[in-house]
């Protein structure tokens, strides 16, 4: 009754919502200090986030989703101790991709979810209906590119002049 | 500083992004 599902295959955004609970996300993003954050659930949030936090701004990596896919897939299922060879399951794992354990998903799948996140989320910041102001608060970057880490620096906090000593990521 | 958020899923970069924004100064929650 939860998780990616066909046609679609997007992540459960309104469930993840409802499940951490509307009301501590909104006072946690209101009041907790938050400068920048990364990793589940936070990716899976973006509108909520957009909408509570109006000087909130957004990065993605658009990475080619088989290549994406088969490396989670790797980590997730790889004789570590964290993945512990596919047997370690997470509510987050079932609600984004349809299964608590990425051992029980396919590369396939993961790839299906991987590009309607995406397309999730260039949709609602660079879509034809995004305003001005919700287009500039989405850097599409790619994080190989010789001068990543400047652009990023120069994204969260400004023309800061430190930015001029970073280039890569 | 206004949060700045990183979207991609798992295995997109993740710890990348939040060291680097750690090395900026930015509180970062991962």
């Amino acid at each position: 009754t939860a998780g990616a599902r066909p046609p679609y295959w997007r992540p459960d955004y309104r469930r993840i919502l409802q499940e951490l609970g509307e009301e501590r996300m909104h006072s946690l993003l209101m009041h907790a200090g938050l400068q920048a954050a990364a990793d589940e659930a936070w990716p899976l949030m973006f509108e909520f986030i957009a909408k509570t936090r109006s000087d909130a701004r957004f990065v993605i990596w658009l990475r080619d989703a088989n290549d994406w896919a088969r490396s989670a897939w790797n980590f997730f299922t790889a004789p570590n101790t964290w993945s512990r060879g596919g047997a370690y399951a997470n509510r987050f794992f079932l609600l984004s991709y349809g299964s608590c354990r990425i051992a029980d998903s396919n590369p396939k799948t993961l790839a299906k979810v991987y590009r309607a996140h995406t397309k999730a989320v260039l949709e609602y910041f660079h879509g034809p209906t995004a305003s001005a102001a919700l287009r500039n608060r989405l850097l599409v970057l790619d994080f190989t590119e010789q001068l990543a880490g400047r652009k990023l620096c120069q994204f969260a906090l400004g023309n800061h002049a430190d930015c001029s000593k970073h280039t890569a990521l | 500083v206004p949060p700045i958020i990183y979207l991609g899923l798992q295995k997109t970069a993740t710890s990348a992004f939040a060291n680097f924004t750690s090395l900026l100064g930015l509180v970062t929650v991962h």
